[in-house]
């Protein structure tokens, strides 16, 4: 058997926001799919970035962007090496 | 819809009529002033223009069930080139698939690509500059110019992504994706998460209103007042439902715990239907190699695996993916997870993408085989994904990209 350790990832409820969700005019399943890298992997991060690169963004800026995206933050799984979020729509 | 955030790069998948692009000048501009990567199109930080740097850009899509209805630069796909064109240089567009049937669109980015123009002027010389001299195209944002610190650890460049996208879901399956169908099922098997959250928010919602202010601060820690209480308990409910029908519908069987201890699904389920999860899988202690030692230190990555149902019979779609190595870590092969996937959803059709960075195979946990025994490997491997239980393999096409192999597979129902 195993049980969890140190390593085992957070999640955190963003309630406010998962309260009010309704899918009943939701239509379209597929989703559109983007990754942007800014380095080959996360140990070779380019000259000047923060550590911890874009994990070090705090949470509230990335809804800003969200915001664009017509998407809110449900939830979000934090862990050492990514960092899950799960959206509305 | 869901977003990864590794230190180096970031994943957005989202669904529905999301404007997804309209978000990526804003998130070039937070990896340049929040993350503090280079940039290369403004003179300083303060511009609202300055973006970040990328490495490489991909951008991926099926086919929309109903292009008309989608918003910004989503309506056709090439409107989407066109405004990642307007954005990027040295972009490549490609449709894969039959066109008049279930075909999947990318975009991508070279890195260090051969297409490149000139680097953008020094800002020193820039400052120089008239106004009139800063044209549109001048805020393209080349891609692939990164300065790296040291060289790329071998073991950290795997990368390997599977999505599987599915159409036309089977009805009666469908239905446990609908909170209805799940909270019977919650309760039918008295299912412990839902019923717990549910108790003890109510229990301390009793508590709250009974005026036992101490209590609430036993509770919780920090005097959360009635209507806060009993809101959490009604909002905590799409995940407690979500996590009910992950665990009933299989999901959480794709990557187990017996094997991934620390694996962690956020699931949720929507009202009325529709359901979202995120899995972060932080990867097992890595099997010693005849080669390692005790005190060799073990591999850190961890990984994700996402997936979104629309289970509505006029529109049913689910989508699976993940960069879970297939093989790795003495896990099942690729094709035992598509065959589990699949199994789940019971689609009438479906696609495959499986993109791979070149030398991917050699980096595969069976680290202790020769290459005669790799390349067997491999074989029986591909063999495998041809013959997915009960569907017929309609279709396969490989792209050899410049640094990433592409196998895109499409299979019906036999």
């Amino acid at each position: 058997t195993f049980s969890p350790s140190e390593g085992t990832p957070h999640l955190t409820i963003n309630h406010e926001v998962a309260a009010e969700l309704d899918s009943t005019n939701a239509f379209e399943g597929p989703e559109k799919l983007l990754e942007v890298w800014f380095a080959p992997t996360d140990k070779a991060l380019p000259t000047g970035a923060k550590e911890g690169g874009l994990k070090a963004v705090d949470s509230k800026i990335w809804e800003g962007m969200l915001d664009l995206v017509n998407c809110q933050v449900l939830s979000i799984v934090k862990s050492e090496h990514v960092d899950a979020y799960l959206l509305s729509e | 819809s869901s977003m990864f955030v590794f230190p180096h790069k970031l994943i957005l998948k989202t669904c529905g009529t999301t404007t997804l692009l309209l978000g990526l000048r804003r998130l070039l501009h937070i990896a340049a002033v929040e993350a503090g990567f280079p940039f290369h199109n403004a003179k300083s930080l303060e511009d609202v223009h300055a973006a970040a740097t990328p490495y490489r850009v991909f951008y991926s899509r099926k086919n929309f069930l109903f292009p008309d209805k989608q918003q910004g630069p989503h309506r056709s796909w090439k409107q989407e080139v066109t405004f990642l064109d307007d954005l990027f240089e040295g972009g490549s567009a490609y449709m894969v698939g039959k066109m008049n049937g279930d075909h999947w669109y990318l975009y991508i980015t070279s890195p260090g690509g051969t297409t490149l123009t000139p680097p953008e002027t020094p800002v020193s010389e820039k400052s120089n500059l008239s106004p009139t001299r800063k044209s549109s195209a001048s805020r393209k944002i080349p891609t692939g110019i990164v300065g790296v610190n040291g060289d790329v650890p071998a073991e950290e460049t795997h990368d390997e992504t599977l999505e599987i996208l599915m159409t036309d879901l089977d009805i009666e399956n469908a239905k446990q994706f609908y909170l209805s169908h799940a909270a019977a099922v919650a309760n039918e098997k008295q299912t412990a998460r839902v019923n717990e959250a549910r108790r003890e928010a109510h229990e301390n919602l009793d508590i709250v209103q009974k005026g036992t202010d101490d209590a609430t601060f036993d509770v919780f820690g920090n005097g959360k007042d009635a209507e806060r209480v009993l809101a959490e308990s009604l909002t905590t409910e799409g995940h407690a439902m979500g996590t009910v029908v992950s665990d009933n519908c299989g999901l959480s069987d794709v990557y187990p715990t017996s094997i991934y201890p620390d694996a962690k699904i956020d699931a949720y389920l929507f009202t009325p239907c529709g359901f979202s999860a995120n899995g972060v899988i932080p990867a097992p202690a890595a099997s010693p190699t005849k080669d390692s030692s005790p005190d060799k230190p073990t591999s850190k990555a961890a990984h994700y695996f996402t997936v979104h149902v629309t289970p509505e019979p006029n529109c049913s779609f689910a989508s699976f993916e993940t960069n879970v190595p297939g093989g790795q870590h003495q896990t099942r092969q690729t094709a035992d997870v598509i065959e589990h996937v699949v199994g789940i959803f019971k689609p009438g059709r479906f696609s495959v993408t499986l993109f791979e960075a070149k030398g991917t195979m050699q980096k595969r946990s069976i680290y202790d085989k020769d290459d005669d025994e790799r390349r067997a490997w491999g074989e029986a491997a591909k063999q495998r994904m041809e013959k997915i239980k009960g569907y017929r393999r309609i279709d396969r096409i490989v792209h050899d990209f410049e640094d990433y192999d592409l196998v895109f597979r499409y299979y019906e129902r036999e």
